[in-house]
């Protein structure tokens, strides 16, 4: 009734779309958006 | 139609294994506190975020069952479509049999292309979850899977050691005493906050406020003034895209920032609420201008180890 699990810390989205030279235009376009944490989720 | 803003996964570091099916097919998902449904990319989605990603083949398992129903989740760049079935999904040694699972079919834009976790596997409250969805540690609830109703988190710094353990509470985890807040809306892990100070002075959340806490979310992020007077506190600075830069030299003459919750205060020093990457150092405060709601996220859960007690409805804290 116990369950571990073991999670790892990898590379975030931010950094990989850093490195493939997309986060400038991510941020850019969904600025207002990025840490927006909302669910209608049901409705 | 079950709607999710998954924007916010842009900093998301914590990634565990699932196993779908019979034979079981490995997913790599975000165990996420802020949301409640299950889903991976399946087969049937050709769009270039899934074939870069594990695909769920429902034909390879002989234990799936389609719900003829449909998913359909808001991403900031498009929306996600899916179907939802049902399977066995094995977390570590639990097998969980006859759970709701989603599966895209179509995943517009190219954002996730680049994302490491195939999937997210929600576990907030079933008020959350889509209208066919029970979320997985409800399911596990049902069947009596767990030794108690109640999983709890300890996120590392480092790479490796971090845990999520379901149906107990590890102390080898924390020190001191695990303090209980009462959840307000059984819907996010959602309490009330006191307030915040720095050196003593109320900066933001005057007066209380309400607080979700969400291992889908990598920083702390509140009502954008609030969280403007916390950079001004410790002497961050906006750059163009609206992110918060640091001096990396000010690390150790910066301020604590202190979240009181249920009477008890919760310090984060710098080295909690700052990381630094590439020479650079960068604020885990970030403001949400069309919200109230704070989200206390992996910058809060690293410095403060967390219980999430369905059983009792309350979160537990305790130094990390």
């Amino acid at each position: 009734g116990i369950s571990r699990i073991p999670l790892h810390k990898g590379k975030s989205l931010r950094k990989a779309l850093k490195e493939h030279g997309l986060l400038e235009d991510f941020l850019k376009n969904h600025r207002h958006a990025v840490s927006r944490k909302h669910s209608s989720s049901g409705v | 139609v079950a709607s999710e803003s998954l924007t916010n996964y842009l900093d998301c570091q914590y990634f565990g294994k699932i196993y779908i099916g019979t034979p079981p097919q490995e997913f790599t998902v975000v165990f996420d506190t802020g949301s409640s449904d299950l889903w991976v990319p399946s087969v049937y989605c050709n769009s270039d975020a899934c074939q870069n990603h594990h695909r769920f083949d429902p034909s390879k398992s002989s234990t799936f069952q389609n719900m003829d129903k449909s998913l359909s989740i808001q991403y900031g760049t498009g929306s996600m479509q899916g179907l939802l079935g049902y399977d066995t999904v094995t977390v570590s040694n639990i097998v969980d049999p006859h759970q709701t699972v989603g599966l895209s079919t179509q995943e517009p834009g190219d954002v996730f292309t680049y994302s490491e976790f195939d999937g997210i596997l929600g576990l907030a409250y079933p008020s959350l979850a889509s209208e066919y969805s029970v979320p997985v540690f409800d399911n596990m609830m049902d069947r009596h899977l767990v030794a108690q109703d109640l999983f709890s988190v300890y996120m590392s710094r480092n790479e490796q050691g971090s845990m999520l353990t379901l149906g107990a509470i590890e102390p080898s985890y924390f020190t001191g005493s695990l303090h209980w807040i009462p959840v307000t809306v059984q819907e996010y892990w959602q309490f009330t906050v006191d307030s915040v100070t720095v050196d003593g002075v109320v900066v933001a959340c005057d007066g209380g406020c309400q607080a979700i806490l969400d291992t889908g979310t990598s920083m702390l992020v509140g009502p954008g003034s609030d969280i403007f007077n916390i950079q001004q506190a410790i002497g961050a600075t906006e750059d163009q895209y609206g992110e918060f830069d640091i001096d990396c030299g000010r690390l150790s003459s910066m301020p604590t920032v202190v979240f009181e919750i249920n009477g008890k205060k919760y310090p984060l020093p710098p080295s909690a609420y700052t990381s630094q990457d590439d020479g650079f150092c960068t604020s885990g405060f970030q403001g949400d201008y069309g919200s109230q709601q704070w989200i206390l996220g992996d910058v809060f859960i690293r410095e403060y180890y967390s219980v999430f007690d369905r059983a009792s409805n309350r979160v537990g804290l305790a130094k990390a």
